[in-house]
């Protein structure tokens, strides 16, 4: 779950996803 | 007057910001349901997450960002996600929302079991921006200028950082000299805003460290 994720690992993985348009 | 180019920056930052938003669905739940001190403060922290998503995605549009070196983006981004997510819930507090929704949102977030000392300073942040009057122009520009911080821990190319917020900055200026001609402090009083962030973000620390041992 989310929860479990920190900080910087939430926005390592929003990063690296594709834009969703 | 906003020359094309800043006109197009603007457009630009301000198209990003109004699309990525907390999802409706996410932010209807925080008036509907009703929780218990345990499920607040899990609710709380899942829309923290998706505030960073959104975060993200709206950063990732900013121009100039993505060419920046990846590490220093992930810095930017840690440095200011708290910063970000203090002034999209100030927004959410000084729009006007049908009667008692803001009591709603308030009463729950100070039931989540965050102490008092740290409840305070962030309410009367919501009432210092909605003084302000924003433009959603502004909001969006402040936001981008928050996250282009170039001081922010561990960033290694802070000159790089600095070309992408100068223009930014310019803009928000000419665009509060033009939008509130009656309030010169306008674009000052904004920047005087992000140093009360930084307060705020050092607070939202020790808030988490509080929060983690209860």
């Amino acid at each position: 779950p989310a929860s479990n994720l920190g900080l910087e690992d939430i926005i390592r993985k929003a990063l690296m996803g594709n834009v969703e348009e | 007057e906003l020359s094309q180019e800043q006109q197009n920056l603007l457009t630009y930052i301000l198209d990003a910001y109004n699309k990525h938003r907390i999802p409706q669905d996410m932010a209807k739940k925080l008036l509907q349901e009703q929780f218990s001190t345990e499920e607040n403060f899990l609710l709380l922290i899942e829309m923290a997450t998706t505030h960073v998503q959104v975060l993200v995605e709206f950063t990732k549009k900013i121009p100039g960002f993505l060419s920046l070196d990846h590490e220093d983006q992930i810095a930017l981004l840690k440095g200011s996600a708290v910063e970000a997510m203090f002034l999209r819930s100030a927004q959410v507090f000084t729009k006007k929302m049908p009667h008692g929704h803001s009591e709603v949102l308030e009463e729950r977030i100070r039931k989540s079991g965050i102490s008092e000392e740290f409840i305070t300073p962030m309410f009367n942040f919501y009432k210092s921006i909605g003084e302000l009057q924003m433009r959603q122009e502004e909001h969006a520009l402040l936001t981008a200028i928050t996250i282009l911080s170039p001081d922010r821990p561990y960033v290694k190319d802070q000159r790089a950082v600095e070309r992408l917020q100068e223009p930014v900055l310019d803009v928000l200026r000419r665009f509060c000299k033009t939008q509130h001609p009656h309030k010169p402090q306008q674009f000052a009083r904004l920047l005087g805003r992000l140093t009360e962030l930084r307060t705020l973000n050092h607070h939202h620390a020790e808030m988490l460290e509080s929060w983690r041992t209860s």
